[in-house]
């Protein structure tokens, strides 16, 4: 099963 | 109307120059960042840069009133809680009403704020719309900068259409970009029947790539950025490995980008 990451995961400054 | 459907509250930052709006959604997988240009408007001022922290879900609601040939004027007077609408009505067939929305503050037990509807058929004929403005922190973070290796430019209506399609038909797709090919696979489909790869390669496809990337994405969110499909008659899908897609409506005067987070491993 494929894990969603978040978006702020990529982007720290969020 | 395409953000709501992604973000509940958001500040709209407000300066001379623009209005600007970006936004997490609820499960932090997707952003939303809208900007319009003041050149984008019939007439445009902003005296002091402010935020106007809006309830997406009540604004749509008051948009869903206005029609086509209406002009929407939005106001939001210094140091006031209320962001004001004015649909001028040029159709003789108008039915005029007057909407007021108020609420004061944000009850943390509940989850919409109340509002009262006002409506009366022997008005004058224009709406107004207040709503009551939130007091959200204003996003202050930079716009995130990102260079990709593949971007693919399509007709939005295109792209509106294929995900819209294999939605129907599981809840996750794989984009793959190669030099002439881009394949967009569903995963998890529902029905065994319906388990073959669904490459689209509709005409007005213009592909840039450094490098061939492979991502999964959830196809509720892009069904979802693809509502952004009539604001601009292509879009562009910026992708590298393993960082989220950049799924990118640009139109006179401004834009409207939505990123999601890939799925990762399998």
């Amino acid at each position: 099963e494929a894990s969603q990451i978040e978006i702020g995961d990529y982007f720290p400054v969020l | 109307k395409s953000c709501s459907i992604l973000v509940t509250d958001a500040n709209f930052e407000c300066n001379e120059e623009n209005i600007m709006l970006q936004a997490m959604d609820n499960s932090h997988i997707a952003l939303v960042s809208v900007e319009i240009g003041a050149p984008g408007f019939t007439s445009y001022r902003c005296d002091r840069t402010m935020p106007l922290g809006v309830d997406l879900t009540s604004l749509t609601k008051v948009l869903r009133c206005a029609k086509d040939e209406n002009i929407c004027t939005l106001k939001a007077a210094d140091e006031a809680d209320v962001l004001n609408l004015v649909y001028d009505a040029k159709s003789a067939f108008f039915s005029p009403f007057f909407f007021a929305f108020m609420w004061h503050g944000r009850d943390a037990s509940s989850p919409f704020p109340p509002f009262f509807l006002l409506c009366s058929a022997l008005l004058p004929l224009f709406i107004h719309l207040n709503i009551s403005l939130s007091s959200q922190t204003p996003i202050t973070s930079s716009w995130p900068e990102t260079k990709y290796d593949t971007r693919v430019t399509l007709p939005s209506a295109e792209f509106t259409r294929i995900v819209r399609d294999l939605s129907q038909l599981g809840e996750h797709v794989r984009i793959e970009v190669s030099k002439e090919v881009v394949r967009i696979s569903k995963l998890k489909a529902k029905s065994s029947a319906e388990d073959e790869d669904n490459d689209s390669i509709p005409t007005g496809v213009v592909i840039e790539m450094n490098q061939h990337v492979s991502l999964t994405f959830s196809l509720k969110y892009l069904v979802n950025f693809s509502k952004s499909g009539s604001l601009s008659g292509e879009v562009q899908l910026l992708m590298s490995n393993d960082v989220p897609l950049l799924v990118a409506y640009d139109f006179t005067q401004g834009y409207i980008r939505c990123y999601l987070a890939p799925k990762i491993g399998d």
